[in-house]
């Protein structure tokens, strides 16, 4: 998708901060 | 990654009985004392108390402990239930539980709108919204025009501020989450359905048997 066709969240979900998979490879 | 013993378990700072976290979350005791070996590395990775301290928080999301970002600090915040500037393992436990697979999504649903209520006003509003957006470009590699960010911002508030009062109210965004399920896509996290099946070495050293 286009940033531009996400909605605001959709968009903001993209964040890598959002992404706590990575703790677990800490 | 050393060997956990258990008297060393019962005099380390921040450290809270697997059982009585077991009884209070999804996790079973065996997992309890897996995410205990996760716990234990993260929050010595630089300060060496046992407790996470936002800079072992960073270090462990970006590699980098020195790397600011809104959406960290708000996870952080949020993981530090007694707000007492670190998560303790208790914390740790319980917040990742929201993130399990088996737990409710009305949960899930409620912790990414406390996530997204910046300022704590009980609504997502459209400043805070907006920059949470600009956020998110300044800390990745897109670019987008203000007046794109401008246009999704309204039309995602025409979309989730059903009764147009300029702010996202929980039922409102509990109403829209449902309807859009990706928004809750990063909060669950599928190792978390048997850490131990995941992270094998987690069982060899922390003891976990059954």
């Amino acid at each position: 998708d286009q940033p531009t066709s996400m909605n605001a969240f959709e968009l903001i979900s993209l964040n890598q901060a959002l992404n706590l998979d990575n703790l677990f490879e800490a | 990654m050393g060997c956990v013993s258990s008297k060393q378990l019962k005099r380390t700072l921040g450290y809270e009985d697997p059982n009585i976290l077991a009884k209070e979350t999804t996790f079973t005791v065996n997992e309890v004392e897996a995410l205990y070996v996760l716990y234990r590395k993260i929050s010595h990775s630089i300060i060496k108390d046992g407790l996470i301290h936002k800079e072992e928080f960073q270090l462990a999301l970006f590699r980098n402990m020195n790397k600011k970002n809104l959406f960290a600090d708000r996870i952080f915040d949020l993981f530090d239930l007694k707000r007492n500037g670190v998560i303790d393992f208790g914390e740790f436990v319980r917040s990742l539980n929201i993130f399990h697979p088996d737990t409710p999504t009305a949960e899930k649903i409620t912790f990414a709108f406390r996530l997204y209520d910046l300022r704590g006003t009980g609504y997502i509003e459209r400043e805070e919204l907006k920059e949470m957006v600009l956020a998110l470009l300044n800390e990745s590699d897109l670019l987008l025009s203000d007046e794109a960010v401008e246009q999704i911002v309204d039309q995602t508030f025409k979309q989730a501020d059903v009764n147009n009062d300029g702010k996202i109210d929980h039922d409102e965004w509990k109403a829209f989450a449902s309807k859009n399920p990706a928004l809750l896509k990063n909060m669950t996290l599928p190792y978390l359905k048997d850490i131990t099946m995941a992270f094998p070495s987690f069982v060899l050293v922390s003891g976990a048997s059954d």
